[in-house]
């Protein structure tokens, strides 16, 4: 596997600043809109270049906290570059702030909290009448709904608690499910320790919404393999994660055409995500879960098999890669290149999976390429980096981590609760790793 | 209110407050949850 890990830590996180990367790099950073499993999400609508809002005066002599005016000059996710009312075309002082945090408000707000607004110092000359300059500049202009930071409390509050537990991907033994237990929770995203974890260092980091948590009981409704904790005991405080925190998967009829033993496809390898792959269908699991192999590389046991759905937007019917040009792994040992898939499926005596049973909905999701964004390494998933989308193929992404090289690119759905919004990590408080 | 595409933008009496005195202005707010 291809791991960036041990390899951070030159520069300090607090050191990298999304607002001078943007503006230097002339580039976008991708809408909170993109993100519907981040905060704001599902709410970020009519956020926009114009609006105007209540922030913090840091231009002035008072003693006290007061407020001035700004308008959104430039949106990159959560962040913003404001520029305070009065300086016009002037941009000289212009700054880039996080829109989520508590100091940002509707227009109206300081008023109905009693704070009066003051101009910064800088540009107190420059008006006589404060007042008919804010009623010319104001009148028809937008702002933000009235219950914004109320909204964005409400989108800052989780349902996963510490020592919850829950069953998650053994990440050494990805065929297998283990109990482990929720240790923190930030963003969204929860850091598990695996049952008799001795010192509860070995843990995982992953978000709420991750196809890869279930909740207790699932391995065996499903006929998963799952690794029994000799741990007879819960600790006082422990509780089973309530099976409708979990992101539901999709109904699926498998009692007529569907997915079987033996069946080839082309798949997003876990231990490399960097590449698709050629695969095979190698157990058929129940509620349409699937266990898949990716061919040339399999362990004889069948421990590197691991779980998909059926519908999951990481695997895709044979010649995928092929219509898309997008290069296609092939198995491991296999000399006959290029790789044919009409001769491989001969030689190996198999079918390919019919195409009408993969996912083949692409979502409107608003991703363009060059846009920046806050995504996790999955290949050391406590990770979250300063990343790229550079390729868009339908509703999967291909995303650069700025500063490494291409082959540590990663294909990712475009639904992925592991890419997050500009402006994520400070919100919630998670280190964001800058690019190398 | 007016509705451009899903969202609707609501015409809102919008209360300011300096240190001259308090006046209101009219601005759009966008009902972000439909």
């Amino acid at each position: 596997a291809k791991s960036k890990a041990g390899m951070y830590g030159l520069v300090p996180s607090e050191s990298f600043d999304w607002g001078p990367y943007i503006c230097v790099n002339n580039t976008s950073g991708a809408p909170v809109s993109c993100f519907k499993h981040a905060p704001m999400g599902t709410c970020w609508g009519g956020i926009e270049e114009g609006v105007r809002i209540e922030v913090l005066n840091s231009d002035t002599n008072h003693s006290t906290k007061v407020y001035w005016i700004a308008e959104i000059v430039k949106l990159a996710g959560f962040k913003a570059l404001l520029r305070y009312e009065g300086f016009d075309v002037d941009s000289s002082k212009d700054f880039w702030c996080n829109l989520c945090i508590p100091e940002v408000h509707p227009v109206g707000w300081c008023a109905s909290s009693g704070k009066p607004l003051v101009p910064p110092k800088s540009i107190q000359h420059k008006h006589s009448n404060w007042k008919a300059f804010l009623v010319k500049r104001l009148t028809g202009a937008k702002t933000l709904p009235p219950d914004f930071n109320v909204k964005v409390h409400e989108n800052t509050q989780f349902p996963f608690k510490k020592l919850m537990r829950v069953e998650v991907v053994d990440k050494n033994y990805l065929c297998r499910t283990r109990v482990a237990l929720v240790e923190q929770v930030i963003g969204g995203r929860l850091r598990l320790v695996y049952e008799e974890s001795q010192d509860g260092s070995d843990d995982f980091w992953c978000h709420m919404y991750s196809p890869l948590i279930h909740n207790i009981g699932w391995s065996r409704s499903i006929g998963h393999r799952f690794k029994r904790s000799d741990v007879t005991k819960k600790i006082e405080g422990q509780v089973d994660a309530p099976p409708q925190l979990f992101q539901k998967v999709r109904d699926v009829d498998q009692s007529v055409d569907w997915f079987k033993d033996g069946m080839k496809l082309e798949a997003i390898d876990p231990l490399n995500l960097s590449a698709i792959c050629v695969a095979t269908v190698r157990k058929v699991l129940a509620d349409g879960y699937l266990m898949i192999g990716i061919d040339g590389s399999e362990a004889v046991d069948g421990s590197d098999w691991f779980c998909y759905h059926g519908t999951s937007p990481s695997i895709f019917p044979v010649g995928f890669c092929e219509i898309n040009s997008i290069e296609l792994t092939s198995p491991r040992g296999y000399t006959k290149l290029p790789f044919k898939w009409f001769d491989y499926l001969r030689e190996t005596a198999s079918i390919a999976a019919p195409v009408k049973l993969f996912n083949k909905e692409v979502p409107n999701h608003g991703f363009q390429r060059g846009m920046k964004l806050e995504a996790v390494d999955l290949m050391e998933p406590r990770l979250v980096c300063v990343a790229t989308v550079t390729r868009i193929v339908h509703r999967l992404l291909r995303i650069h981590f700025d500063g490494w090289e291409d082959e540590y690119d990663q294909w990712v759905d475009c639904e992925s609760p592991d890419l997050y919004p500009v402006g994520w990590c400070q919100l919630t408080g998670y280190q964001l790793q800058p690019p190398r | 209110g007016v509705e451009t595409g899903a969202r609707k933008w609501e015409q809102k009496q919008v209360q300011i407050k300096t240190l001259e005195g308090e006046f209101s202005v009219t601005m759009w707010a966008s009902d972000n949850h439909k």
